[in-house]
C-alpha cells in the first residue's frame, strides 16, 4: 500500500509541470524511502531524474515497492482539478491498475477524488555513474531562465563558456548575435541572488536551445539552479526540493 | 556546424 500525502498539491503540480513537456510516459518507482522517476526524451538527448524524499511529504507510507506508470499529460489534467493549497494524497495498492488522487481542502471540508489508469511502460533505467565535472555553478533559476529564453530567440544553439571569473552565454543566429556575461557575486542581503562558481577546468560547450527551454520549466521548483558542466559528460541541471531534486542531464552538441 | 550528441554515448542501460 502506498499513501503519500503532500501538504500542498501545488508541490506535486510544480514537479510534474517541471518535466511534462519533455517526456510523456514515466515510471514512478515508489519505495520505503520515497519516490524516484527517470525518463529520457524521444530524441534521447535529455534525461530527467526525479527524487522525492520522504521528508518532502506530510505523511508517507509505502509497505511494498510499487511502480506506477503514468502518462504525464493525463496526470497533469487531474492535477489541474485540485486547488494549490489543498492537501494531495496519492494512494495505490500493491498491484495497482490505477492510482487514486485525493484533494482535500481542510478549511472548507471539500474532498475531491480522482483515479488515473496506470500504464505498463517499457522503459530502460539508465545507470548514472558519479560523473566528474569541470565546473559547478549555482545561480538564481529566474536569471538562468531569462538568459535561456532571451538567447533562444536568436538561435537553436546556445554556447556556455566558463573561465575562472566569467560565465558567458552566446547565441549566434541568422538575425544577429547575443551574449550575456555573468560574474560570480555574493549577495549577503539576499543569498538566493548570489552566483557561485567553482571551476577546475574552463569549459566551452554548446547545447540545443529547445532542451534548455524545457529545463528552465523546472524553475518553479526552486529559486536556485545548480549547473555542472564537463567536456566529457552530459551537463547536469538541478533544482533542489526540500527533500530530493529534479535533475536534467543534457547531451551537448559537438563541432562536427 | 554543431551536431547534437545522444545520451547513449554517456550512459549504460541497466
Amino acid at each position: 500500500m502506498l499513501e503519500a500525502k503532500f501538504a500542498e498539491a501545488s508541490l506535486f503540480k510544480r514537479i510534474i509541470d517541471g518535466f511534462k513537456d519533455c517526456v510523456s510516459l514515466v515510471n514512478f518507482q515508489c519505495k520505503e524511502d520515497g519516490i524516484i522517476a527517470q525518463a529520457v526524451d524521444d530524441s534521447r538527448v535529455l534525461l530527467v531524474s526525479l527524487e522525492i524524499g520522504v521528508e518532502a511529504f506530510q505523511e508517507y507510507r509505502c509497505d511494498h515497492p510499487v511502480t506506477l506508470g503514468m502518462d504525464l499529460g493525463s496526470l497533469s489534467k487531474i492535477l489541474r482539478c485540485g486547488n494549490n493549497s489543498d492537501t494531495l494524497t496519492l494512494i495505490a495498492d500493491d498491484k495497482p491498475d490505477s492510482i487514486l488522487l485525493l484533494f482535500e481542502d481542510t478549511q472548507r471540508e471539500r474532498i475531491a477524488e480522482y483515479s488515473l489508469k496506470l500504464m505498463d511502460i517499457d522503459a530502460d533505467f539508465l545507470k548514472i555513474e558519479d560523473l566528474q565535472y569541470d565546473t559547478t555553478l549555482m545561480m538564481p533559476s529566474t536569471e538562468f531562465s531569462k538568459v535561456v529564453k532571451d538567447l533562444s530567440q536568436l538561435t537553436d544553439s546556445i554556447n556556455i563558456m566558463v573561465t575562472k571569473e566569467t560565465i558567458k552565454f552566446v547565441a549566434e543566429g541568422e538575425i544577429g548575435t547575443g551574449s550575456v556575461i555573468l560574474k560570480p557575486v555574493m549577495d549577503m542581503e539576499k543569498p538566493a541572488e548570489s552566483i557561485k562558481l567553482e571551476m577546475d577546468q574552463p569549459v566551452d560547450l554548446t547545447f540545443g536551445a529547445k532542451y534548455l527551454l524545457d529545463i528552465v520549466k523546472g524553475s518553479a521548483l526552486s529559486d536556485r539552479i545548480g549547473i555542472r558542466l564537463s567536456s566529457e559528460a552530459p551537463a547536469l541541471f538541478q533544482f533542489d526540493l526540500s527533500s530530493g531534486f529534479l535533475q536534467f542531464f543534457l547531451a551537448p552538441k559537438f563541432n562536427d | 556546424k554543431f551536431k547534437q550528441t545522444s545520451l547513449n554515448r554517456f550512459f549504460t542501460k541497466t
